[in-house]
C-alpha cells in the first residue's frame, strides 16, 4: 500500500519541495520565487505567472481583429489574473508536487520527478470565459520571471531542432518598424525557447508548438491558449470560438519543462530533453488473466 | 490486419498549416480529429498482431486479452484500468536512448501491488487527483493517481503489472525461468 499524504489547502505560507537534485521555493502569495540546483549550489529567482492579452476585435470594417490567424493585441500589456494562489501539496517517493488553483479556470501542478534535472509545470487553461455582450478575445500566457541579463536576445528552435537567434524590436532581414511591439516579437516555439547571461541559462522545453517571446529582459512568455470572438477576415470566416465537450469552451491542459543552469551545461540537456518530451511513453493496458509468472 | 495507411494519412494531413495551428474551420477541426482517432485504432490494432506474434504458441497465449490505449488519459480517465481488478500497464519507448522515468495511471483504488517485468515487486506512489476547480467538470476522472517507475529500453517496450489486491496471493512467484529479460 502506497502511502498517500493528505493534501491540505495551503495559503499564505512559505512551501519548499525537493528531489534531491532541484528544489523549488514558494512564497506566502503562492508563486514560485526561487529555484535551486543542488549539485552545483546555483540559486536562481524565478517567479512564474498566468496573464492574458486582450485582443482587438471588430465587428465589422476592414480593421483588423485578432482571430484564428493573426494575433492582434490590444495594447501592450497583458492583464493578470489573480493576486494570490491556493496551493496543495504532495510529497513521496516518486514525484513531490505543488498544485496550485490561480483561478475558477486556471489550474497549475508543478513537478520534480524522481531523478530528472527539470521542472516539469503541466498547465490547465479553460473554459476561458466569455462575456455575455461584446465579448472581448482573451489569449492567456504563461511567463517565466528570472533576473537573467538577456540584453534584448532569446533564441528559438526552427523546426524542433535549430536553434534560431532572435533579437528584440529587430528583424534580419527586412527593416523593422515597432507599430505592432508584442505581436511582431512573436515566434513559433515548437520544441524550446531559452534566454541566458553569462552565469545563468533559462530553458523552457514545450510538448506542442505555441508562440513565445521574451519581450522583457530576463522573461520568457508563451501562449498557451486563446478564445477568439471576431473573424479576422483571412479566410475561416468563424471566430477561434470551440464550445469543447462541455460547450462551455474548451479547456486545454499542457506541459513545459524548465532547465535552469549554465549557459555551457544548458545544451546537452536541452537537447537530450527535447528529444524525451517529444518521445514521451505510450502506455497501453490488458485485463489480467493470467499470474505475472504465467504472463511472463 | 492493421491498416497503418489511416495513421500515415491522418498525420501528413495533420502538417497543413490549419491542422498545425488549429486555424480551420469548427467542423474542419473535427474532421481532423475523427481522421486522426480512426488512424490511432489502426496503430492500436497494429500493437495487437505484433504481440500475437511475439507470445509462445500455446494454450495460455489464446487467453491474453487485447492491449487497449486511454486517450483520454491526460484527463485522468482510463476504462480499462477502471474495469480490472488486475491488469499490465505496457510502456512504449519510441526514442533512441533509454528511459527511466515515473509513468502516471489513472487509478480506482486505494490498494496497489505492482510488479516489474522481472516479476519483482516495486516501489509504487498513490495520489489522490488534483481536481482543482470545475474545469473538468462533468468528466469520469479517477480519484487517484498511480505513479510508476519504468525503464525501458531504447525503441523497446516493458511489461508492468498492477493489482488491487492488498495482499499477495497464494501463489508465491515462483523464481522466473528467465535469467534476463531479452531487450
Amino acid at each position: 500500500n502506497a502511502a498517500m499524504s493528505a493534501q491540505q489547502p495551503i495559503v499564505g505560507a512559505t512551501v519548499n519541495i525537493s528531489n534531491g537534485i532541484i528544489e523549488v521555493d514558494f512564497d506566502e502569495d503562492g508563486y514560485v520565487s526561487t529555484i535551486k540546483n543542488i549539485h552545483t549550489g546555483q540559486t536562481t529567482k524565478m517567479r512564474q505567472e498566468f496573464l492574458y492579452y486582450e485582443g482587438a476585435g471588430f465587428n465589422e470594417g476592414d480593421n483588423q481583429s485578432s482571430g484564428a490567424y493573426i494575433f492582434r493585441p490590444n495594447g501592450t500589456d497583458p492583464k493578470r489574473l489573480s493576486s494570490n494562489i491556493t496551493l496543495q501539496v504532495v510529497q513521496g517517493p516518486l514525484i513531490s508536487e505543488v498544485r496550485q488553483t490561480v483561478n475558477k479556470w486556471i489550474t497549475q501542478i508543478i513537478r520534480l520527478i524522481k531523478g530528472k534535472n527539470y521542472i516539469e509545470f503541466e498547465w490547465t487553461i479553460g473554459p476561458i470565459p466569455k462575456e455575455d455582450k461584446n465579448p472581448i478575445t482573451k489569449e492567456v500566457i504563461t511567463r517565466y520571471i528570472t533576473e537573467i541579463a538577456s540584453n534584448g536576445e532569446f533564441f528559438t528552435d526552427a523546426n524542433g531542432r535549430q536553434i534560431m537567434p532572435r533579437k528584440r524590436n529587430f528583424s534580419p532581414s527586412f527593416e523593422y518598424v515597432n507599430t505592432e511591439p508584442v505581436a511582431s516579437n512573436y515566434y513559433p516555439v515548437n520544441s524550446r525557447i531559452f534566454i541566458k547571461d553569462a552565469n545563468t541559462q533559462l530553458t523552457v522545453l514545450n510538448d506542442r508548438s505555441q508562440g513565445g517571446s521574451s519581450l522583457h529582459d530576463g522573461q520568457i512568455e508563451l501562449m498557451l491558449h486563446r478564445r477568439a470572438f471576431y473573424d479576422d477576415h483571412w479566410g475561416v470566416e468563424e471566430a477561434l470560438d470551440e464550445p469543447g465537450d462541455s460547450g462551455k469552451g474548451l479547456v486545454a491542459r499542457g506541459i513545459h519543462w524548465i532547465i535552469i543552469d549554465s549557459p555551457t551545461a544548458s545544451p546537452k540537456m536541452h537537447r537530450s530533453l527535447a528529444f524525451e518530451l517529444f518521445h514521451s511513453p505510450q502506455l497501453s493496458f490488458a485485463p489480467l488473466q493470467l499470474s505475472v509468472e504465467q504472463y511472463r | 490486419e492493421g491498416d497503418l495507411d489511416v495513421l500515415r494519412r491522418a498525420t501528413a494531413l495533420m502538417q497543413h498549416h490549419d491542422a498545425v495551428t488549429g486555424t480551420a474551420k469548427e467542423n474542419v477541426t473535427r474532421d481532423y480529429a475523427k481522421r486522426l482517432a480512426a488512424g490511432w485504432n489502426e496503430g492500436v490494432q497494429v500493437i495487437n498482431d505484433a504481440l500475437s506474434k511475439l507470445v509462445l504458441k500455446d494454450d495460455k497465449s489464446k487467453q491474453l486479452p487485447a492491449q487497449a490505449i486511454c486517450p483520454l488519459i491526460n484527463e485522468t480517465i482510463c476504462e480499462v484500468i477502471r474495469s480490472s481488478g488486475e491488469f499490465t500497464a505496457t510502456v512504449f519507448n519510441s526514442n533512441s536512448h533509454p528511459l527511466s522515468t515515473v509513468v502516471r495511471l489513472p487509478y480506482y483504488s486505494r490498494d496497489a501491488i505492482i510488479s516489474a517485468p522481472n516479476g519483482e515487486h516495486i516501489e509504487s506512489q498513490l495520489v489522490k487527483t488534483f481536481f482543482g476547480t470545475n474545469q473538468l467538470e462533468g468528466t469520469k476522472r479517477a480519484p487517484y493517481e498511480l505513479l510508476i517507475p519504468v525503464d525501458i529500453p531504447a525503441l523497446g517496450f516493458a511489461t508492468y503489472f498492477v493489482s488491487n489486491k492488498t495482499s499477495i496471493r497464494s501463489s508465491r512467484l515462483t523464481p522466473s525461468k528467465y535469467d534476463k529479460s531479452k531487450r
